[in-house]
């Protein structure tokens, strides 16, 4: 038996915007730590990793661990019935072939559940490992959603390098180029404002924007996006999710030939 | 010229 209890709702409509036009099925798992998910995109160059804690649920109940297999288009479009101050609650049979999603509007005067076919999935994890990264950049996630629009307006791919001088955001096209450089700026009046750059080494890397472009639409989960990079590694879009999880994009490099 | 790279490459399953 299975029953989450999110009484922020509006966080699992945002979670589910922000995966389903990049992931069509993945299986969903829960167990004690809380409610998680590992999926690649159809081409296997991107993977999503999302976690919701169990504590920052106001009930968690999971007998067992439990995978239950969704197909995110039709989950988000469940979620989109839920009210923006709605409390989602969960619930699934062990065993069972469905998952139930209830709605209750916060005066409690209306109540909805709707209740999906699970389906099936053939997925395996890919073990993750704990990396030391070249270069950590903390910015407001709006303004790097707002690069890489204007970016994928000019061309196709995004070279991101950070120096001593800042972030840079490079692309050419048949149009022309265009570099953006954002510098470290701690001295702003909201914390949510900021831009950190943490270098231990200089770090230049290239990457597809249709993928970056698609993971900013986990943009209204948090003001402030982490973007994690190493030579040789895929890159770690990272977007908090209030106090209770993240949401983590990795994408891997393009490579020079 | 520029190659994708893929998400196996660096990650191993579990």
């Amino acid at each position: 038996m299975l029953e989450l209890r999110l009484v922020q709702g509006s966080l699992l409509k945002k979670v589910l915007e922000s995966v389903k036009d990049l992931v069509n099925d993945a299986n969903f798992d829960c167990s004690a730590t809380g409610f998680s998910l590992q999926a690649m995109d159809s081409s296997h160059v991107a993977l999503v990793a999302l976690l919701l804690r169990s504590e920052g649920f106001e009930h968690y109940r999971c007998d067992r661990n439990l995978s239950m297999g969704m197909n995110l288009n039709n989950m988000a479009k469940m979620l989109k019935c839920a009210g923006n101050d709605d409390i989602v609650t969960i619930k699934a049979d062990d065993g069972g072939d469905t998952v139930t999603f209830m709605f209750e509007s916060p005066t409690q005067d209306k109540i909805a559940d709707f209740e999906m076919k699970l389906m099936d999935i053939d997925s395996e994890h890919l073990g993750i490992p704990e990396a030391e990264f070249q270069a950590i950049v903390r910015m407001p996630s709006a303004e790097f959603a707002r690069i890489c629009k204007d970016l994928s307006s000019i061309g196709d791919t995004v070279v991101i390098s950070v120096t001593k001088e800042g972030v840079k955001f490079s692309t050419r096209g048949d149009i022309g180029t265009a570099n953006i450089v954002c510098r470290q700026n701690t001295t702003v009046d909201k914390p949510e404002d900021a831009t950190v750059i943490e270098m231990q080494e200089p770090v230049s890397l290239t990457f597809a924007l249709r993928y970056m472009n698609s993971f900013t639409k986990a943009t209204p989960l948090s003001n402030q996006v982490t973007i994690s990079l190493s030579s040789e590694l895929p890159v770690v879009v990272e977007y908090k999710v209030a106090e209770m999880g993240y949401i983590r994009f990795y994408l891997a490099p393009k490579l020079e030939e | 010229k520029q190659k994708q790279q893929v998400i196996s490459r660096f990650f191993a399953p579990k």
